[in-house]
């Protein structure tokens, strides 16, 4: 995935089942941000895998006061490209069988 | 020490220092 200098990682094992998944996200690089980012740690949230969209989630993080406007869509990329990944883990092992 | 954020739309946001060796070299 593409460099953006907010990395997004599982907080806690997938199980390959469930909907709902924990994610922690931090920003590696503050350069690569346009607004001024809020230095405040690891922001840890739940994300569901059918009903929710990264961008959503970026905006709200946004709302909250994490990040600046100007970088939903770099948070909401970071957070789609992690979620890609899991999902394709998800379906490779659904086709490889128990 | 952990920090709770709750969004309007009710989601909750934890906020966590990153482990130092997690953080890229500046």
């Amino acid at each position: 995935a593409e460099d953006t200098g907010v990395r997004v990682e599982l907080a806690e094992e997938d199980d390959g089942k469930k909907a709902a998944i924990a994610l922690k996200l931090w920003v590696e690089d503050p350069k690569k941000l346009k607004g001024k980012y809020k230095e405040s740690g690891a922001i840890e949230f739940t994300f569901d895998l059918e009903k929710e969209t990264p961008e959503g989630v970026a905006q709200e993080m946004v709302e909250s006061g994490f990040f600046h406007e100007s970088d939903a869509k770099i948070v909401g990329k970071s957070i789609r490209d992690r979620v890609a990944l899991i999902k394709w883990r998800r379906e490779r092992n659904v086709s490889a069988g128990p | 020490s952990a920090a709770q954020v709750v969004t309007s739309a009710g989601r909750r946001f934890i906020v966590s220092p990153v482990p130092e060796s997690r953080l890229k070299e500046q």
